[in-house]
């Protein structure tokens, strides 16, 4: 049974899709079967991974209602260990829609059942948020990867993430644990990042990944080519981190 | 009447936070008497601007429902032509608590009623979604201002983004205009901001502002002082982007 890891934080623009996307094409690159399940009604991963037209009614939102199995909208990509479960922007309307639905809190859960033996790794891109899209990701998750953007900003929203997060451990999934917590953009020449990534390993001690993640603009180019940074540019410091950032995570795996 | 102005993107990490803050500063220094709204559960402008400990049950949420009129909850700030309506976390649940008041898309536009004629200029910050808290913002402003980052990820969220406002435009508010596209974070050290910047352009053509803020770690640092960027650093690039900003918008106020 493979592991299942929502990528999120409420902050806007901290790095969520950027480390779904590489990170899951970096596993994909150590041979591992993954799945990225993009859950997010911009559909950034789904565009990130060079989806851009979709078949009507193919994507997230109807296997959210059950009316379509997510083993028939699971489209592959230009990494041969990789599938993506495409979004669309018709999935804005869920965080309303399904507040009605029974059992919304365990929609994506049960859609990811009949797959997930299929997969080493399953990886969710959640939306800026902590509504009902961002709920169901925690509760059919194994554990939870934080991306925080070395600003000030990005430390206000931890206690909310965090609240979130025991809400929904001790309310719809016991098993939920931290995967750990990403430093991203990253810009050793400011204090500005020194200085928030001390007060953040102060905060979560051990949590904290040793791998932290440049500010490195290829890492903002490469969406443009609709690859992932190991498929755009291998070289640069960008993909450096996120292979490493795999390896820690496949380690983790490992001793779980 | 004063002019209210919504600051609104669903796309995350854009500059909302950092716009609305600092060109309402700006415009307070050019002795405009000026309102803050932080419409935001993650109040990032109300400690942008230095708002730490609210009173109990002090902030917009309780404006919305109607149950505080705004006059008793606005706070001053730092600036004397400044004024802050603050937001807290109990405002996460309003998104799904809100859908069933009846007039739900006009609560905004009736808590701000009664201190329109006090301000020349009222500002909302909005969180990043497109959600009813956006959309209240949108039926209570007589105009939205775009933040738009210089990234590849920004340009896809543009039709939804125009999508709503033709929405909230045509349903609820037919005065509403687009009060311009702002670039943010522009560096101009990399081909993808030139090359984002040119797009931006040749789709929203003189829409788009004239001042371009750039990139600069000063921005950053500013909340963490809880001060906009014209009191921490008035010599920054930031600070000069943002003050020729005010005297594009007041510009434009006179002109309409
Ligand atoms: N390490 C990095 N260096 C440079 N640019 C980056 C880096 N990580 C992300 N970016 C860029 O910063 C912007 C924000 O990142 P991204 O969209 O991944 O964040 P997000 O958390 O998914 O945003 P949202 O909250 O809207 O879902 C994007 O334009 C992305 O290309
Ligand atoms: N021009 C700039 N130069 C450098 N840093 C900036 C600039 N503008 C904003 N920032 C920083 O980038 C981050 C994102 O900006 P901000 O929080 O204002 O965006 P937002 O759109 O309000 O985000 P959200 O979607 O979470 O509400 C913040 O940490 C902010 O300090
Ligand atoms: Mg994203
Ligand atoms: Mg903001």
């Amino acid at each position: 049974m493979g592991r299942v890891i929502a990528v999120a934080n409420q902050k806007g623009g901290v790095g969520k899709t950027t480390s779904a996307v590489n990170l899951s094409a970096c596993l994909a690159a150590a041979e591992k079967e993954t799945l990225l399940v993009d859950l997010d009604p911009q559909a950034n991963s789904t565009s990130g991974l060079g989806i851009s037209h979709l078949q009507e009614n193919m994507h997230i939102y109807y296997s959210l209602l059950a009316l379509k199995p997510i083993g028939e909208i699971v489209l592959p990509t230009k990494l041969k260990f990789l599938k993506l479960v495409p979004s669309a922007r018709d999935l804005i309307g869920a965080e309303v829609e399904l507040i009605e639905v029974k059992g919304r809190e365990y929609l994506l859960k049960s859609a990811l059942s009949p797959v997930r033996h299929l997969f080493e790794f399953i990886l969710i891109d959640c939306p800026p948020s902590l509504g009902l899209l961002t709920v169901n990701a925690l509760v059919a998750s194994d554990s939870v990867l934080i991306p925080l953007q070395c600003e000030y900003y990005a430390l206000e929203g931890i206690s909310s993430l965090l609240d979130t997060y025991q809400r929904v451990k001790q309310a719809f999934n016991q098993e939920l644990e931290i995967e750990g917590v990403l430093l991203t953009m990253y810009d050793e020449r400011t204090n500005l990042s020194k200085q928030v990534a001390d007060e953040i390993r102060r905060y979560f001690k051990e949590k904290v990944f040793n791998t932290v993640i440049p500010r490195s603009v290829r890492l903002g180019e490469a969406p443009g080519f609709g690859k992932p940074i190991i498929l755009y540019d291998l070289s640069s410091k960008g993909a450096q981190a996120y292979l490493n950032l795999a390896k820690e995570v496949i380690e983790n795996e490992k001793k779980s």
